[in-house]
């Protein structure tokens, strides 16, 4: 529902 | 952070550092395969693309420019430093890498979450990144002689693999949207594939230990739901409002 996927890994 | 994903992320450091340790106090780069370190430095640089634009910790971007920084350099001491240059088992390490990049290229831009090109860069990087470490394995199989840091450096690989598959599955059921089916997927893949290669025997024990932590922790997680059910049934059958215990 996001409008960017977010990533917070590595 | 929870703890799976701070112990992948100490593994995944220590195994870079094992590397670096190796090649720069040694000058040594007997045993480790320089398809799979660039194929790592491109695996980081197409990741990490968002590292000036979104900041998501400090921690996070001290990290992403210690694995940019190392994996580059790691190539730069393979190819062009002349003591490293000399140990390098170039006829050994023949895999053809170029070969894994175009399919998880497309792989990346048929299955993606998103078609934007960070997006897709990111999908790409993690296709990579599950193949990267076959030229490897490779490597290891045909030389055999296996010195002690290489042994430690693809067992912290491994290591810090299992330890984020147990970090999507805590974070899966804590923060369901948080988990990127495209990541999870793909490890699962690379540890079913290591299954199949049978090479490099601590390797698939350290991933055999840590799967089986898994699902130890997915034992502890239906316990869990046993008890809400308990719960459950029992306000059903008593016909009374369902309120679970703290």
């Amino acid at each position: 529902d996001s409008e960017t996927v977010e990533h917070d890994e590595l | 952070m929870n703890v799976f994903r701070l112990a992948g992320d100490m593994t995944h450091l220590i195994s870079v550092l094992v590397l670096l340790l190796k090649i720069h106090t040694i000058k040594s780069c007997a045993g480790v395969s320089l398809k799979t370190q660039e194929l790592y430095a491109l695996v980081f640089s197409t990741r990490y693309l968002d590292i000036f634009t979104d900041f998501t910790s400090l921690y996070n971007t001290v990290m992403k420019l210690i694995f940019l920084g190392s994996s580059f350099s790691i190539v730069w001491y393979m190819r062009h430093h002349k003591l490293v240059q000399r140990s390098y088992d170039k006829d050994h390490d023949t895999f053809r890498h170029q070969f894994l990049v175009l399919p998880c290229l497309i792989l990346a831009l048929l299955i993606h979450e998103q078609f934007t090109f960070k997006e897709v860069m990111w999908t790409f990087s993690i296709y990579l990144e599950a193949v990267a470490i076959l030229p490897q394995l490779v490597l290891l199989q045909r030389t055999r002689n296996i010195d002690n840091l290489t042994g430690q450096y693809v067992f912290f690989l491994g290591a810090y693999r299992s330890l984020y598959i147990l970090n999507w599955i805590y974070r899966y059921f804590t923060e369901p949207h948080y988990v990127h089916w495209i990541s999870t997927t793909s490890m699962f893949c690379v540890v079913l594939f290591c299954f199949g290669f049978t090479i490099f025997k601590w390797y698939l024990i350290s991933v055999l230990l840590l799967t089986l932590s898994a699902w130890m922790s997915g034992f502890v997680q239906t316990l869990l739901y046993a008890d809400f059910f308990y719960y459950y049934i029992n306000s059903w059958k008593n016909n009374v409002k369902l309120t679970l215990q703290a």
